[in-house]
């Protein structure tokens, strides 16, 4: 079976669809059978930077490594018990499609925001991985401080929608849930609000079980190259122009890092 | 009757409930009665916003120049016919009370995704203003470029959607909307891509009718004060212990900068 991976925030802008292609791209050189599914049907950021990826692919005439995407159309029902009824079955029919198609791996990147579908896809997850900005307006989503202390008083929407994930899917399929949170845009200069994001997310993370993995740096190599479909990863290929500099080759021990940290199960030895 | 400015951009993370608040603090600063309105019903980052700045202010038994807020119910119905005449109905209902109750500004939070409520309240829109990243993963809801030469090819959906308010605007009220677009979370290095995503928003500008605003950097200063729900401009008051900063003084200047040219008729002289 393949090992389902949800990119999920439903905080916007965290950084869900970046973390998306780039982890997809990266198996995928690694040679694991990658699928993937846009739940973000109105936004579809991934969907645009996989056909970028294909247009590029046409134009210089190259081959490059290519998850294999299933397409969810939306509802066109008008009763939100229809509607949800033709989200889970789609949802069902993309996984076993890839299934079937044979992939290592299925990953599937959220809209930023709380609804039906993300919440089933959610529900399927083996692995949920939960990008974040260096910022209490993203962590509210998560959990709540005070605002002297900054102790974490309580977990939040999001950590009480996975939680109740976790407690499915160990009553109903007796299989555990990894969830990985990191953050993402991180600043280089070091700032009290950046130690003190820091803090929350370690004292949070024991509380409502999540592991805590490095994160990604604020880097311009992250969004560039969304118009020509590429990540950093594809930059030795034919018919790229940017300059391999630092900041690129800290990116690419940012994601080697997070793909360790994961640990899937299919990657060991 | 109220100037209605709804903070736009079905794009998460753009930065919409950020300049929300700053401008709103700012316009009652400047003496002018503010109405508010969060339109992200399940994430509410303004309502939460606004939530800490009023334990601030019991906690330290001080004043703080505050915005009026009507807070709408989400709709229980599950037919989209009713739920959107539920979300027709409560908007409607939080203008005319805003109205009433002498705002001079309503300013409305929109969630980081296309829905009927935010579509709706676009509609009364007299300003849109939407904030964007310097990135063309943000800019793709605005329109598409072409790779090689990072010409504007089309307006997509987002650029379509304010479209469509100001031609109703035009033909049922015989009134303007004027659309307003800024760059957010701006990197303080240049780089190639800065200067490609500021000349694609230049002539996206002049093909699809926005005005382009100064915009706002990267700066701590904007989001670390969330926890307590103050801005930059309540630092004067008893109780903050954050230091005046060159970000801070330069901050300052972008809100002013930003609220010079959006030039509301009662700022006016
Ligand atoms: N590590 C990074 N460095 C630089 N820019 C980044 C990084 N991660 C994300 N971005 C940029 O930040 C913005 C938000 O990222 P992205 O669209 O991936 O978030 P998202 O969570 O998928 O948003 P949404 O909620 O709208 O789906 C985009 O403009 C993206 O290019
Ligand atoms: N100019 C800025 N400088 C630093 N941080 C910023 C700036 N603008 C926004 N942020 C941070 O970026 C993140 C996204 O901002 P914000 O939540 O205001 O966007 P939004 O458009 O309201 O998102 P959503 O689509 O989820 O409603 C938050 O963590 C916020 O604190
Ligand atoms: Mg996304
Ligand atoms: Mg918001």
């Amino acid at each position: 079976t393949a090992h389902v991976i949800i990119v999920g925030n439903e905080k916007g802008g965290a950084g869900k669809s970046t973390v998306a292609i780039h982890l997809a791209v990266a198996l995928t050189r690694m040679g694991k059978k990658v699928g993937m599914v846009d739940l973000d049907l109105r936004q579809g950021t991934l969907s645009k930077y996989l056909n970028n990826r294909k247009k590029w692919c046409e134009k210089f005439n190259v081959t490059l490594p290519n998850p294999l995407v299933h397409k969810i159309e939306p509802s066109v029902a008008r009763h939100l018990d229809e509607i949800e009824a033709d989200e889970s079955a789609r949802w069902a029919h993309a996984v076993d499609t890839l299934t079937e198609a044979g992939c290592d791996f299925i990953i599937a990147d959220s809209p930023g925001s709380d609804n039906y579908l993300a919440r089933t896809a959610h529900g399927y997850a083996d692995t949920i991985i939960t990008p974040v900005n260096d910022s209490f307006v993203d962590f509210a989503l998560l959990g709540e401080v005070d605002p002297d202390t900054f102790e974490v008083s309580r977990p939040s929407q999001y950590s009480e929608m996975v939680w109740e994930c976790r407690k499915r899917k160990a009553i109903f399929q007796k299989k555990t849930l990894d969830w990985v949170v990191m953050r993402n845009r991180v600043a280089m200069l070091d700032s009290r609000n950046k130690r003190r994001v820091g803090d929350g997310l370690k004292k949070l993370s024991e509380r409502v079980g999540f592991r805590l993995a490095p994160g990604f740096a604020e880097r311009v190599i992250y969004r560039e190259l969304f118009p020509l479909g590429l990540t950093l990863l594809d930059l030795t290929e034919h018919g790229s122009t940017v300059q391999f500099t630092m900041s690129h080759v800290a990116a690419r021990q940012e994601l080697r890092d997070l793909i360790m940290l994961l640990k899937f199960p299919s990657l060991a030895g």
